[in-house]
């Protein structure tokens, strides 16, 4: 068998030859849709397993698969996932649950196939996924996975970005980027259209000269701005429309923030001191309008100041040595950690310490479940909604993987604020920052994005408590008068001096003319966006509800996720596959942020299925 | 700059010219009561003309300070800040925007022009005058005008500002001028006996692009015997 092996290409490993890789990337007003095919072959004597695999990111929803096997394509099918899971029950019954699709890392899911094809056949797989490309930080980001098993005749990663308002800049990062690699890597943009091209030759995808293992093993990622001579731009296509609005050089908004740092038993060693790390970092950045306060919780709960104090030198390098002493020792008392950082906010606001013009937030970091006071979850979110009133954002960072996640995301979602995991490694501190950096600018308060109210339907969020510098709010919807000929967008929000009103008037029959001659790539993107959009919020929207609104919201994300071919939470991507002479199916499922991560193994049994919401 | 002064009791207009270098600063108002101060900062053509008094000039640059507001406005053809108490705001002519804080409103519209309330009763329309971008001479410019100053206390000065209190003129022995189209008169006006021509001047608040023309007496020499002093006395260092 060796000397078998030694005389084959080295474009054939275990038989199976794969000959071509194509990562297209298509993006149209942020929204992006990628479709990754693979073609190989099975050069060897008897039937072999080929598998596929692509990692994509979370925040993508799967929208197709199929298989092409000699000539006969098996394409997959999003159903509802109960609908699904009975086409299953013997499988789990068992204990044959292996999904398609796994947590993989921070960012990723993974999705994985494998099918066993008979001697000389060839097999296509093609996964196509969808996403809106979120600012951050002043930047789109589109992320992908580069990680082939072996080398590829023709391996290549094209990405096309037509953007209406005009790219501004463009740039890719590969992380395993070589000077020969550099010569074919290209990247351009003009005007309204942008491209990115990577197609690495066979020999130089070598990791050696005479290596037949590929270097190509990283991440590579796209990342791109567009110009903004106007702080908002609306475009209406097909009857619907979306409006992307970020405006700029706008003074930030003072900002009155409570850290309420859990210094339980947990927490001691590494943890504190990524944590210290961080919080000093960020006292670096605070602006001296800003006010602070510091309250740490275990068993019990202790406080920096008193009251919330402004960010002065001389407050700073006092909080600096408050926080280098920090110790770690007891239980978790999340509901009184947190009870007492509103308590401050509120307080503060009250006795006119804090300026007229400013936001408050509080941001929790914790590394456990609540285990001692108020324990309860249940009531520690009322407790918390309660004494919030609505009227500021929690943040809640989720130190670790035994943190209670669900718990947080829920607390921080029905105060308006939103939860993230900080992951257990080596840039945990990073994280932090990159955290605080996100929300450590806001330039407005209380946006309020209005439309002609007779005119449209079904928009998308339409109000937010903060814009933060370097993101951008999106709103899209249905437009129901297609008979007017203008369209007024206005956008109202407080800033740090004045408030604002942006207006934004769009002639529809000038942009429908405009857009015309791009429809070659516009297409129904603004529709797909809205779709996305709107399964997104009512996802998150559910996360709070009960009942009966918990029901209508799913029904509806249903609807939309089924109508537009979307693998969400709620469905599942059915894939058929030939094994043995009979067919099978296999199923893709989204998996949420508790499942399980990584260390998947690829199935031996063709019934995979894992309830991953 | 051309300078257009509405007189509503005598149902006329007067006007002249202000001609300065490029750079030097003008006051045009200037009200130690309100501390209300508007500045406007000349610029010439792209490329200066050989032929001597050829040289157009505008306002490139205009800057209104509201002292009791801590309130500063800088607006140029490309772009308009606001300072609030030390602290920065930036748009653009792109933008359609409506600012409001304390009694203070900026409207923006889009290419167009900005509307500056301050309090109750001064209210400034600034108007852009956009060109053609490679236009070989010609370049953006401002124009500024008081729609109201009712609030503007009796001691405003400036270039503009000295004629927002009642002051009258008279204009009599109309005869030929050098321009068939255009006689001349004698004005009365402020104890000064002027030669004037009947001109037109165009006022672009409704319309920035063609503007509604606006017959007026013109006075000539740099509105010598109209505006109090020389026009050289109103050159002040720096736009704030």
């Amino acid at each position: 068998r060796n000397n078998r092996k030694r005389s084959l290409p080295d474009t054939v490993v275990d038989g199976i030859e794969i000959y071509s890789t194509k990562i297209n990337c298509k993006v149209t007003s942020r929204f992006a849709h990628n479709v990754v095919t693979t073609r190989a072959v099975n050069r060897a004597d008897t039937a072999k397993e080929v598998s596929f695999d692509v990692e994509l990111p979370k925040t993508a929803f799967i929208t197709n698969f199929t298989m092409t096997i000699d000539g006969v394509t098996y394409p997959g099918n999003v159903k509802e996932k109960e609908v699904a899971k009975k086409q299953y029950e013997k499988a789990v019954s068992q204990g044959k649950t292996a999904g398609l699709v796994k947590a993989s890392g921070r960012k990723l899911e993974k999705f994985t196939v494998s099918v066993n094809v008979a001697a000389g056949s060839k097999v296509t797989f093609e996964l196509t996924y969808e996403e809106l490309l979120k600012r951050h930080k002043g930047k789109y980001e589109m992320y992908i996975k580069v990680q082939p098993k072996q080398l590829i005749n023709h391996f290549e990663i094209v990405a096309d970005i037509y953007e209406p308002q005009g790219i501004k800049e463009l740039n890719a990062d590969v992380s395993f980027i070589t000077n020969d690699l550099m010569n074919v890597l290209t990247k351009s943009f003009s005007g309204k259209k942008g491209h990115v091209s990577f197609k690495p030759s066979f020999d130089q995808q070598r990791s050696c000269p005479t290596c037949s293992t590929s270097l190509l093993n990283g991440d590579f990622i796209i990342t791109y701005d567009v110009n903004r001579e106007q702080p908002g731009n609306v475009q209406i296509v097909n009857g619907y429309f979306v409006h992307f609005f970020a405006p700029q050089n706008l003074p930030i908004v003072p900002k009155n923030v409570v850290f309420v740092i859990d210094i339980s038993g947990s927490m001691s060693g590494r943890k504190l001191a990524q944590t210290k790390d961080a919080l000093l970092h960020i006292l670096n950045d605070v602006k001296e309008d800003d006010f602070l306060n510091f309250i740490l919780f275990s068993s019990d709960v202790t406080v920096w100041k008193e009251n919330m104090v402004q960010a002065t030198p001389e407050n700073l390098k006092e909080a600096r040595n408050f926080v280098e002493n920090m110790q770690t020792a007891g239980l978790t008392n999340i509901n009184d950690g947190l009870l007492k950082g509103i308590e401050m906010v509120n307080r503060a606001r009250e006795m006119g310490i804090l300026l007229d013009r400013s936001t408050s937030i509080i941001i929790m970091l914790t590394d456990g479940e609540a285990n001692t006071g108020e324990s309860r979850v249940d009531k520690i979110q009322e407790n918390v909604k309660n004494a919030i009133g609505g009227k500021f954002p929690l943040y809640n960072l989720g130190f670790g993987h035994d943190v209670n996640y669900n718990f947080l995301e829920k607390m921080a979602l029905e105060n308006h604020g939103v939860a993230r995991r900080i992951y257990e490694d080596s840039d945990a501190n990073l994280q932090m920052q990159g955290f605080y950096d996100e929300v450590a600018n806001p330039l407005l308060i209380d946006v309020d994005l209005q439309y002609p109210q007779n005119a449209i339907s079904d928009v998308t969020q339409n109000n937010y408590q903060h814009f933060y510098d370097g993101s951008e709010i999106v709103v899209a919807g249905k437009v129901v008068d297609l008979e007017s000929n203008s369209f007024v967008a206005d956008v109202k929000g407080h800033g740090a001096l004045n408030d604002l009103t942006f207006t934004e008037e769009v002639d529809m029959k000038e942009m429908e003319e405009a857009l015309k001659e791009q429809e070659y790539i516009f297409g129904d993107y603004i529709e797909r966006l809205w779709a996305y959009l709107t399964i997104e919020q009512l996802l998150e929207k559910r996360k709070n509800a009960e009942g009966e609104e918990k029901e209508n919201l799913t029904a509806q994300a249903l609807d939309l996720s089924l109508k537009y071919h979307f693998v969400t939470p709620l469905t599942s991507m059915v894939v058929t596959k030939p094994e043995d002479n009979e067919e099978t199916q296999s199923i893709a499922d989204k998996p949420g942020e508790d499942a399980t991560q990584l260390n998947y193994q690829p199935p031996s049994n063709p019934y995979y299925f894992v309830d991953g919401d | 700059p051309h300078f257009i002064i509405e007189v509503p009791e005598k149902d006329d207009a007067l006007c002249f010219n202000i001609d300065a270098q490029p750079g030097v600063v003008l006051n045009l108002i200037q009200d130690p009561d309100t501390g209300i101060t508007v500045n406007g900062e000349i610029i010439g053509e792209k490329k200066a003309s050989s032929e001597p008094n050829k040289n157009k000039s505008y306002f490139g640059k205009l800057g209104i300070v509201a002292l009791q507001m801590d309130l500063q406005v800088e607006v140029t053809p490309q772009r308009i800040t606001l300072w609030s108490g030390g602290r920065k705001s930036s748009f653009t002519w792109m933008d359609t925007v409506t600012i409001t804080q304390n009694g203070l409103s900026v409207t923006i519209n889009r290419k167009k022009n900005m509307v500056v309330s301050i309090g109750d009763g001064v209210t400034f329309v600034i108007v852009l005058h956009q060109v053609w971008k490679k236009h070989p001479i010609h370049q953006d410019f401002l124009g500024l005008y008081t729609v109201d100053s009712h609030r503007m206390s009796t001691k405003t000065h400036g270039l503009l500002g000295q004629f927002f209190h009642p002051f009258d003129f008279e204009v009599f022995d109309v005869r030929p001028g050098s321009d068939p189209k255009k006689p001349d008169a004698t004005m009365i006006v402020k104890n000064h006996k002027l030669t004037v021509t009947r001109g037109s001047q165009k006022d672009y608040r409704k319309d920035s692009g063609q503007g509604t023309k606006v017959f007026c007496w013109f006075v000539h020499d740099n509105g010598s015997g109209l505006i109090d002093g020389v026009h050289t006395d109103y050159i002040v260092p720096d736009l704030f």
